[in-house]
């Protein structure tokens, strides 16, 4: 925040601090949030604009006249959101990458570009206060974009088990009876309690109190 | 198979192998990392000898200390250096544990290679490799954590002898919490203040010896002891450690950066959080480490919520797969793309770790002070984000989510950790946001 003051030019995971942002979300229909630039573009707003605001609030604090420390301390809410803004930011832009130079077939890849897209949409719902207050999204917008994010949950649930299948991670290393990949569930629950250690006698050494007690 | 789940399995539109390749970076490695678990899954010396829910905490450290030294011999018999491959190898030994002397692979090897000189490297890489000796990574104290510059043990240096006394001057200065201190390893990186010619130069990393190697008792002036059962964890002995003016030759102080010299002189670092450098690649992996927690999270939950049916979904008709009410989907989808973000990111952030490692080797410490901010904030986002998510997808499970049958109990106290060890996440955030203010 400094440096974008200052006027020097920002590289690396930062730079979008610098960057000519719209001030207003360009979605006009629900299906517009399934775009990559709509999307990472209200990402880089948001965390643009609570970088921002804590720099601002910070500075604040200095023309009351606190130290640098306790200015520093009185913006940890502020502080904190930017940080949290920042990293939410490059694991959106991570995962758009990720899936964008994947070679697999176009099944798995629109899967996973569903996964992606829920994962950015369902970050803007559960954040949606930071783009309301400075006017970036409104009301309309994220009606439109959470019915978006109820659409994708029905895409993905048919391919669910699909999904976390690709984990490929075996039983053995699983550990979980509920997890199992053949979903023979209730047997092996009921098979793995047999082995509990207390039921490896019928009458438990608890009995000493509970049969004196019985009998009073 | 269950039919209800073997329908779901009918539905899909691709072959899952095919998003496995994906996660794993190639179907190369996804079948170099399927051979390397096999030959873990099908070696009955890495079976456990009953489930591990129905063991004590000793017997679960014996066994995870025992399973830990048969890796060591195992991928030196298969001869696999490789850390990627390493890390394959070790997590199939240990499905839902930490495993044991993973300090002495991760935080104590890369202080060795990365903030000794060659000289010294010499002399401790090829033991460490070797496991002549078996070490960990000691910064933390009983009241003090994440601020490094708060830490109170003292290394003070003696030039008549050349040596460093290391000394724990308050009952709060007392090393707390490393993995495998108290019971299990022979020697420690100690991070302590570095005091020379009556100057405190602030802290600096020393290899201290802790224990014989012919008796395994600790050497007079070192005081250890297993800090006690915790949430999560139960196989490992995080230790404690006390220094009562134990000495170590000068030649331990890791002086790759900063050095002192025999008369005591300092030689300063080049940039002043080099020193942080072994946090770095940890913070680096738990990314993606947090990914595959909840990856197994998504893994039980999901295919519960096709086995699981409750109630009628639509009145007079058979009860419903829960995963087909959209409350259950709300808690199970999102976790499921969360995971795939966090495991593509932790691979970003590997790239971008190994990228700076490489530009440091040569001298060149630009890319330190984003590195450091971007590790310790996503360390901070993605470990917070996995613990809120592994117990939600608890609770997606309902009343069996709760027994340690479903795995969550131990998933969940092996992967919240993350949230508080290598740097308290509300700090790292701070450390993020430092960063951002600067920029």
């Amino acid at each position: 925040a400094r440096q974008v003051g200052s006027g020097n030019k920002l590289v690396g995971c930062a730079a979008y601090l610098q960057s000519n942002l719209s001030p207003r979300c360009l979605a006009k229909r629900q299906t517009d949030f399934l775009r990559q630039d709509i999307l990472v573009d209200a990402y880089k707003h948001r965390a643009k604009s609570v970088v921002m605001l804590a720099a601002k609030r910070m500075g604040e604090e200095i023309k009351k006249g606190h130290s640098q420390p306790v200015a520093w301390n009185n913006c940890h809410m502020y502080l904190i959101k930017a940080a949290m803004a920042h990293c939410h930011l490059y694991c959106v832009e991570s995962f758009f990458d990720g899936v964008n130079s994947t070679d697999a077939s176009q099944p798995a890849v629109d899967a996973l570009m569903s996964l992606c897209q829920l994962y950015a949409i369902f970050g803007i719902s559960q954040n949606k206060g930071d783009l309301l207050q400075d006017g970036y999204i409104n009301g309309e917008q994220i009606d439109m974009l959470e019915r978006q994010l109820i659409d994708l949950l029905a895409i993905i649930r048919p391919i669910a088990v699909t999904l976390v299948d690709s984990y490929d991670i075996p039983d053995k290393m699983l550990s979980s009876v509920l997890g199992r990949y053949d979903g023979n569930v209730y047997e092996n629950l009921y098979e793995w309690a047999k082995k509990a250690p207390l039921n490896k006698k019928e009458v438990p050494a608890a009995y000493k109190y509970i049969g004196p007690f019985l009998k009073e | 198979i269950n039919p209800d789940i073997a329908e779901e399995r009918r539905n899909a539109k691709f072959d899952p192998v095919e998003l496995t390749y994906v996660i794993d970076g190639g179907k190369e490695k996804t079948e170099r990392r399927r051979y390397l678990e096999s030959e873990v899954l099908n070696d009955p010396s890495f079976d456990d000898p009953m489930d591990i829910s129905f063991m004590t905490d000793e017997q679960r450290h014996t066994n995870s200390v025992r399973k830990a030294i048969q890796v060591v011999r195992r991928t030196q018999e298969l001869e696999i250096s490789n850390p990627m491959e390493l890390i394959w190898f070790r997590a199939a030994t240990n499905p839902l544990e930490v495993p044991s002397l993973s300090l002495h692979t991760s935080m104590f090897m890369t202080t060795i290679v990365n903030q000794m000189t060659l000289e010294q490297r010499s002399q401790w890489e090829s033991a460490a490799k070797k496991f002549e000796l078996i070490g960990t990574y000691a910064q933390t104290e009983l009241g003090h954590g994440t601020f490094l510059r708060g830490l109170e043990t003292t290394a003070t240096y003696d030039p008549r002898t050349q040596e460093f006394e290391i000394h724990s001057p308050t009952l709060t200065s007392m090393k707390w919490w490393p993995g495998n201190l108290g019971k299990t390893v022979t020697h420690a990186i100690v991070a302590a203040q570095l005091y020379t010619k009556g100057h405190c130069m602030g802290v600096h990393m020393f290899m201290v010896p802790l224990r014989s190697l012919e008796t395994h008792l600790p050497h007079p002036g070192v005081e250890l002891g297993d800090i006690g059962p915790k949430f999560g964890y139960s196989n490992i002995d995080n230790g404690f450690l006390r220094f009562n003016h134990y000495r170590i030759p000068r030649e331990n102080m890791c002086m790759r950066h900063s050095q002192v010299m025999p008369d005591g002189t300092y030689v300063p670092p080049p940039h002043k959080k080099v020193s942080y450098g072994s946090m770095l690649p940890i913070r680096s992996a738990i990314v993606g480490n947090t990914g595959w927690a909840l990856a197994k999270g998504c893994i039980i939950a999901t295919r519960y919520s096709v086995v699981r049916r409750q109630s009628e979904l639509i009145p007079g008709t058979k009860e419903a797969k829960i995963l087909d009410y959209q409350s259950q989907q709300l808690k199970i989808i999102p976790n499921i793309a969360t995971s795939f973000a966090f495991i593509l990111t932790g691979k970003e952030m590997m790239k971008t770790y190994f990228d700076s490692l490489a530009e440091m080797n040569e001298g060149n410490f630009s890319s330190l002070p984003e590195l450091h901010a971007t590790s310790a904030g996503l360390k901070a986002f993605t470990s917070a984000v996995v613990a809120s998510g592994l117990e939600e997808l608890r609770m997606s499970c309902g009343g069996h989510g709760y027994s340690k049958a479903s795995g969550f109990p131990e998933l969940y106290t092996t992967a919240v950790p993350a949230t508080t060890y290598e740097g308290e996440n509300t700090v790292m955030f701070l450390q993020t946001a430092r960063y951002l203010m600067k920029v």
